[in-house]
């Protein structure tokens, strides 16, 4: 489903280079609960913005669904990243002049179903992460982990095949975060494709396997179940 | 040192009152090191806030260092919030034009610092949390524990005796997370009163008392050693 080769990801600084990401080759099958760890800095948020269709490597190449990602056309992309991928950013990227709901309602905007549908599927997708009372709430009044969830409902809300998920309970309590765990579960039960990064390891031991990362490279990469 | 009596803290969205806190009272000796823990949005950040006078209560009192934070002037608040209190953000609250460095000499800028003494000092600060090599980057060119840890280098620049830390560890390894809360232990043993909120174990197991925190109040105070 997903196959990466070789990848890198440099960034120009001045005159310095600075290597995020140096030579990842990866295969990610249909199905796969696949966890990401490392070190601060180490490149799984460039590796995941990558995957994700959000940013182009420097070298190396993609695959995602047999298609190579470079020479898919705009329409294509938009088309991945609205219905096939949802992402849940590592520092959230919500709309900060936008209630919950409307940020959770803007991937279906985007997809350009009916207002009453859209207000729907948006408020089912803030009941599942337990916000249903903080609907009309915008970010500023919102707590750090009611806002890390408004993310996690936005990227579940399209009902993608692929759930790319960074950090997703860094702010979240072990409860509330197990109740994250609880639902990406159900989600790779229902046949849905998963990739967190994570530092944290009740959340790693949900997944099959782990791939550590270290300097920009796969350091390991771990079978657990 | 801290002590809060009856704390109340209520916002108004239209009709609907949302008591954030529901009358905390505690106190907090000189040289304490305390956990704070609880469910999301349970208020722990919206008692940091007021603890760190960034913000004032609906109803209750509070003192800090025997005076009673209403009764300051702004000079004085002023002062508070640059030498005594260094504060880590939950959500970092760095400037975006400005680079690691630059964000934390903010903190000596205010103090009145000349340039070379700043620089110097920022970057003592960032070489303590490991970013030696990062201090030209900007934030949306660093990675999420990157940001974070120039949160905390900012919150500790001007060496403040009370820490208020939301969350410190939220974006990093254990590995990483554990080097910080090592130089919090430091702190602590050098005099220092830290407060920080957080959800991971090991993190809250360094310090010598939990607070929990649920729907706005004290569910339980646990002295651990
Ligand atoms: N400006 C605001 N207007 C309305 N409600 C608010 C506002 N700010 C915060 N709240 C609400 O107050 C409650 C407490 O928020 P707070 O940020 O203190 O929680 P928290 O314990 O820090 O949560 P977390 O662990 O998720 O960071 C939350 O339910 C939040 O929705
Ligand atoms: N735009 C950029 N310009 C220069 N360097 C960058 C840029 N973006 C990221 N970096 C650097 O690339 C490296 C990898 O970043 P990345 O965000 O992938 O790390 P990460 O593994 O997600 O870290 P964390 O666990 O802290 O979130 C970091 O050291 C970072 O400083
Ligand atoms: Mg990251
Ligand atoms: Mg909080």
């Amino acid at each position: 489903l997903i196959q990466t080769e070789d990848l890198w990801k440099t960034y120009l600084m001045g005159s310095e280079e600075i290597h995020a990401l140096r030579g990842v080759s990866l295969e990610i099958e249909r199905n796969e609960y696949v966890a990401i760890m490392g070190p601060s800095g180490s490149g799984k948020s460039t590796l995941m913005n990558l995957i994700g269709c959000l940013d182009t490597p420097t070298r190396g190449s993609y695959w995602i669904n047999g298609k190579l990602a470079s020479e898919l056309d705009d329409d294509q992309l938009a088309y991945l990243r609205n219905r096939e991928i949802g992402f849940v950013f590592q520092t959230f990227n919500l709309l900060p002049r936008a209630t919950a709901l409307g940020n959770v309602e803007l991937p279906l905007v985007y997809r350009g179903l009916p207002a009453a549908e859209r207000r729907e599927k948006a408020q089912d997708a803030l009941r599942m992460v337990e916000l249903a009372d903080r609907m009309d709430h915008r970010p500023s009044e919102l707590s750090g982990g009611e806002r890390q969830r408004v993310a996690i409902a936005r990227a579940l809300v399209n009902s993608p095949s692929i759930v790319l998920a960074d950090e997703p309970t860094g702010n979240l309590d072990s409860a509330t975060g197990a109740e994250i765990m609880n639902l990406f579960n159900r989600l790779n039960r229902e046949g849905n494709t998963l990739l967190v990064v994570t530092h944290e390891r009740d959340v790693a031991a949900c997944a099959r396997r782990i791939i550590h990362i270290r300097d920009g490279m796969v350091e390991r990469d771990e079978r657990i179940r």
